[in-house]
């Protein structure tokens, strides 16, 4: 069985609602090590990878591995039934029916409990290969939702060209074009703010902007944002989380 | 308009 205790309970709504516009059903995989997730988009263009490990919950049992089919807008139409400083616990037996949520408010006066009903889902795995980027570029999330949802105004894609002077958003559409760049500054005060660049080779990709802009959907999660890039291989967006991680991989777009 | 790839083409299903 599963018993899993969130502390902050404002994690695990915050982790459904970026990912729940993307992906509408999934597997939560419970194990010793964590509560993982891996699904990809209806359309097979992106795909999201979840962690969320052991120790971000206290306590956390999970005595045998159990996939936990979950309507994820179901899920979150529960989650809103929680405060945001409520401690969550999550509860399924090894016969994995229902998920057990329990919501108990700080003074420890307010308990609320509910169940959803899970569903058998063919999960498709993706392997996803070890990959040495040509271009890793970290950033201020913020940052990268403001850039994404500016560019969003002009076209449906973004390139993005990476040197090791910094990394260049443009997009070029009916209306015009335009064009932000963030020069590598890591030597700012503000080391939240810093655009830091891992070179090995210069790279420029295309990649759809909607995506892009559900991918910031993360950004309450993490100040800080990762790029990782090479030409012709999917784009990494990692948010990292105290423990664990939220992925976002999307097929680059080639080609006219 | 560059064309959409599909991840599937990158990642092997397992």
């Amino acid at each position: 069985m599963l018993e899993a205790r969130l502390q902050t309970g404002a994690l695990l709504k915050k982790v459904l609602e970026a990912i729940k516009e993307l992906i509408t059903d999934a597997n939560f995989d419970c194990s010793d090590n964590g509560i993982a997730l891996q699904a990809m988009d209806n359309s097979h263009v992106a795909l999201v990878a979840l962690l969320l490990r052991h120790d971000g919950f206290e306590p956390y049992r999970c005595d045998r591995s159990l996939a936990l089919g979950v309507n994820l807008v179901s899920l979150s139409k529960v989650l809103r039934c929680a405060g945001n400083d409520d401690i969550i616990t999550l509860k399924a037996d090894d016969t994995a029916d229902v998920l057990s949520l329990t919501f108990e408010n700080t003074d420890n006066d307010r308990i609320s409990e509910y169940e959803l009903k899970l569903m058998d889902i063919d999960s498709e795995h993706l392997g996803i290969p070890d990959t040495t980027y040509e271009a890793v570029v970290q950033m201020s999330s913020a940052e990268f939702a403001r850039i994404c949802k500016d560019l969003q105004v002009l076209s449906d894609s973004v390139q993005i060209d990476v040197t090791k002077e910094g990394v260049k958003f443009g997009a070029k559409g009916e209306l015009g074009s335009g064009a932000v760049t963030l020069k590598q500054n890591g030597n700012v005060d503000k080391e939240e703010e810093a655009t830091l660049i891992e070179l090995q080779q210069n790279v420029s990709l295309n990649f759809s902007l909607k995506y892009l802009v559900n991918f910031t959907k993360a950004t309450p999660l993490a100040s800080r944002v990762s790029l990782s890039m090479s030409s012709e291989v999917p784009l990494l967006v990692e948010y990292k989380m105290e423990a664990g991680y939220i992925r976002y991989y999307l097929a680059p777009k080639i080609g006219e | 308009t560059p064309i959409q790839n599909d991840l599937g083409e990158f990642f092997a299903m397992i």
